[in-house]
C-alpha cells in the first residue's frame, strides 16, 4: 500500500 | 487603499468555486503586482496558489500591501450575487476590516454593493521552489478531468508514469485495473484540443485522485491544464489565465512502501 505525503516533506515554511 | 476593477465577475466566480471546497479560509494578498492566494487544505496534501495579475484588471491600484482575510463561503454568497456578466470591483481601505464589492450590470442600470466583514488569519506561508521538472504535460483541461472521474471510479490512487512513449494513467482497485495513455497530439483545427509531452527524463508518480478530481473543478476557467511532474516533489496542475493570471494546484505524492 502506498501512504499519503505531505506538502511540508517538499515546502518549506516562510 | 485597494481598488480593482473586473471586466467580468465571472472571472472571480469561477476561481472561488474551483477553491471553495479545498480551502475555508484564505487570505488575498494585495499588492501592487496583483491579488495573490495561496491557502493548503486542512491535511497539508495540498496547496493553491492564486495569482491575479494586476493586468487583469483595469483601474487596479493597491498602494500598500493589503491582506484580506476572507471566508470562501461568506464570499461565495455574495458572489452569487452578481451575474457573470457584471463589471465587479473591489475595494478596501488601508488596515481594512470589510472588503467592499460592487457589481454593475453592463446593460441595465443595476448597481449592487456588498461588504464581507474580514478574518484575521495568520496562515503559514510556504516556499514554493522554482522547479525544472522532468515532465510537463499540456493537455485539454476536459480530457484530463473525465481521466480523473472515469480513473476514481475504480480507485482512490492514480499513478501516472511518464516515458517517450507518453503519458499512461493507471490505477487498480477492488473491482479491477483501468490505464488511460495519452501521446503528444496536434490538433490543426483545434489547437486548444493539443496534447504535448514533454520529457527530460522518465517519472512515474502516484496520487490520489480525490484531491485530483478537487482540482478539476478548475476546468472551466482554461481548456487547457498543463501538469509538471518530477520525482519525489508535488505534482503541479495549472489553469493558466489571461494577463499572465494563474490558478495552480500542488499536491504531494503518495509515497510507496
Amino acid at each position: 500500500s502506498t501512504n499519503q505525503g505531505n506538502l511540508h516533506t517538499f515546502f518549506s515554511k516562510q | 487603499m485597494l481598488e480593482a476593477r473586473l471586466e467580468q465577475a465571472n472571472l472571480l466566480k469561477k476561481v472561488v468555486d474551483a477553491i471553495k471546497d479545498l480551502v475555508q479560509d484564505c487570505n488575498f494578498d494585495c499588492n501592487d503586482s496583483g491579488i495573490a492566494l495561496q491557502a493548503m487544505d486542512n491535511s497539508h496534501v495540498a496547496l493553491v496558489s492564486m495569482m491575479l495579475k494586476s493586468e487583469s484588471f483595469s483601474p487596479f491600484r493597491c498602494d500598500r500591501n493589503i491582506a484580506l482575510g476572507i471566508n470562501l463561503t461568506s464570499l461565495t454568497k455574495v458572489l452569487r450575487c452578481a451575474a457573470n456578466e457584471d463589471i465587479l470591483t473591489l475595494k478596501a481601505e488601508d488596515a481594512p476590516d470589510v472588503v467592499n464589492l460592487v457589481f454593475e450590470s453592463a446593460e441595465s442600470d443595476r448597481l449592487s454593493e456588498y461588504d464581507i466583514k474580514l478574518m484575521d488569519i495568520d496562515q503559514e506561508h510556504l516556499g514554493i521552489p522554482e522547479t525544472e521538472y522532468a515532465a510537463t504535460i499540456s493537455m485539454p483541461s476536459a480530457e484530463f478531468q473525465k481521466i480523473c472521474r472515469d480513473l476514481m471510479a475504480l480507485s482512490e490512487s492514480v499513478s501516472i508514469e511518464c516515458t517517450k512513449e507518453g503519458v499512461k494513467f493507471a490505477c487498480s482497485g477492488d473491482i479491477g485495473s483501468g490505464s488511460v495513455t495519452l501521446r503528444s497530439h496536434t490538433n490543426v483545427e483545434k489547437p486548444q484540443l493539443n496534447v504535448e509531452i514533454d520529457l527530460s527524463e522518465p517519472v512515474a508518480l502516484t496520487f490520489s485522485l480525490k484531491y485530483l478530481v478537487n482540482f478539476c473543478k478548475a476546468s472551466g476557467l482554461s481548456e487547457q491544464v498543463r501538469l509538471c511532474l518530477s520525482n519525489e516533489v508535488p505534482l503541479l496542475v495549472e489553469y493558466a489565465l489571461s494577463n499572465n493570471s494563474y490558478l495552480r494546484f500542488y499536491l504531494a505524492p503518495k509515497i510507496g512502501d
